[in-house]
């Protein structure tokens, strides 16, 4: 995956079958904004695999305050890349067992 | 202050808590 300086962890461990997910996401290179950040820190949420897409909790970031419009496509493309990080580990799980 | 704060959005609960400085590159 890209790096784009926006980290985003598993804030726990995942299960492999909630559908719902923890998630941490924080800056690690503010360089890589392109607009003003306000250090808030390290912002943990829960994802729903199933139901969810990236773009709508990079929205409600920005509408939190947490980052500016210009930089919601980076936000989200770094959670996009973890949850298809995840999905994939999980199917590859899943095939292993069957 | 380092504790956590909440922020709620849209439904959505965002807890923000102090970025350990071990995970932070080159800030």
């Amino acid at each position: 995956a890209e790096d784009t300086g926006v980290r985003v962890e598993l804030a726990e461990e995942d299960d492999g079958k909630k559908s719902s997910i923890a998630l941490r996401l924080w800056v690690e290179d503010q360089k890589k904004l392109k607009g003003k950040y306000k250090d808030s820190g390290a912002i943990e949420f829960s994802f729903d695999l199933e139901t969810e897409v990236p773009e709508s909790i990079a929205q409600e970031m920005v509408d939190s305050g947490f980052f500016l419009e210009i930089d919601v496509k980076i936000v989200s493309k770094s959670i996009r890349d973890r949850v298809s990080l995840i999905k994939w580990r999980r199917q590859r799980i899943v095939s292993g067992c069957n | 202050s380092s504790a956590a704060q909440v922020v709620h959005s849209a439904g959505r609960r965002f807890i923000v808590s102090p970025v350990p400085e071990s995970r932070l590159k080159d800030q």
